[in-house]
């Protein structure tokens, strides 16, 4: 028996509007350590991988790892008719071809429950190396989903360099060209304000800004978005998912191949 | 500029 109780049912509405319209169908692994899920977009160019920890649940149980296989924008509509203060409980019996979802509103006696049907989804689980990176920047949620909407405007790609302690954004295109830099600052009265560069070597990079956009619409969980490059390697976009009381829940990563000169 | 897949970076577990 699988079941999954989390009192913020809204935390799990944002993830799902974060992945939906990358990823169609994916499969979710539950362990005792939690929900976590990996996939492809259907151009396979970027990953998704999330996580949301058993502890982070207000009642979570799991007898023997099971894999949810689903897809998402069925999920998604049955989460749209969960009210953003409903408490979502996940239920899936072991051997059973669907998931039921249980949506209590708070302070009344409305329970609604849906079911979405189960697949079976032959997913391939790639291996991620844990390697540094060159350059970690972190940013303003808000602040990186306006560049790369804005940069959209005039271009395909956006080029991401970053030398001291500053890190630009570039596009160019038929109308013209944008570039945005961004400083590092220093605001420790509001962290979620503040541009932190680390940086072990310059770089310069080119990624499709397409998949940037899809990648923002994980902004609502998160008020900093964190960016990892080096030479050569996906990209990490990530945002750490945490609940009201700022505990940590887990995360949504995004890995995005880089655009190369031909 | 061309696209790179991402399985071009990451391999199957």
């Amino acid at each position: 028996m699988f079941e999954a109780k989390l009192i913020q049912g809204a935390i799990l509405k944002k993830i799902l509007d974060a992945i939906k319209d990358l990823v169609n169908e994916a499969s979710w692994d539950c362990s005792s350590q939690g929900m976590s899920l990996q996939a492809m977009d259907t151009s396979h160019v970027s990953l998704v991988a999330v996580q949301m920890k058993a502890d982070g649940f207000d009642k979570y149980r799991c007898d023997r790892s099971v894999t949810l296989g689903m897809n998402l924008s069925s999920l998604s509509k049955i989460l749209k008719c969960a009210g953003n203060d409903d408490t979502i409980t996940l239920k899936a019996p072991d051997d059973g071809d669907k998931i039921t979802l249980v949506f209590e509103a708070k302070n009344e006696s409305e329970t609604s429950e849906y079911e979405v049907k189960l697949m079976n989804l032959d997913s391939e689980y790639l291996g991620i190396p844990d390697t540094p990176y060159s350059v970690n920047v972190k940013m303003p949620s808000h602040k990186f989903q306006r560049i790369c909407r804005d940069l959209q405007q005039i271009g395909d790609a956006v080029t991401i360099s970053c030398a001291k302690d500053s890190i630009r954004f570039a596009a160019k295109g038929d109308l013209g060209s944008g570039t945005v830099n961004l400083c590092q600052t220093a605001s420790a009265d509001k962290p979620e304000d503040s541009v932190s560069i680390s940086m072990q070597e310059p770089i310069i990079q080119s990624f499709a800004l397409k998949y940037l956009n899809h990648f923002a619409k994980a902004t609502p969980l998160s008020p900093q978005v964190s960016l990892s490059l080096s030479p050569d390697v996906p990209l990490v976009v990530e945002y750490s998912i945490t609940d009201d009381d700022g505990s940590d829940f887990g995360y949504i990563r995004y890995y995005l191949a880089p655009k190369i000169d031909e | 500029m061309s696209q790179k897949t991402i399985t071009s970076f990451f391999k199957p577990a």
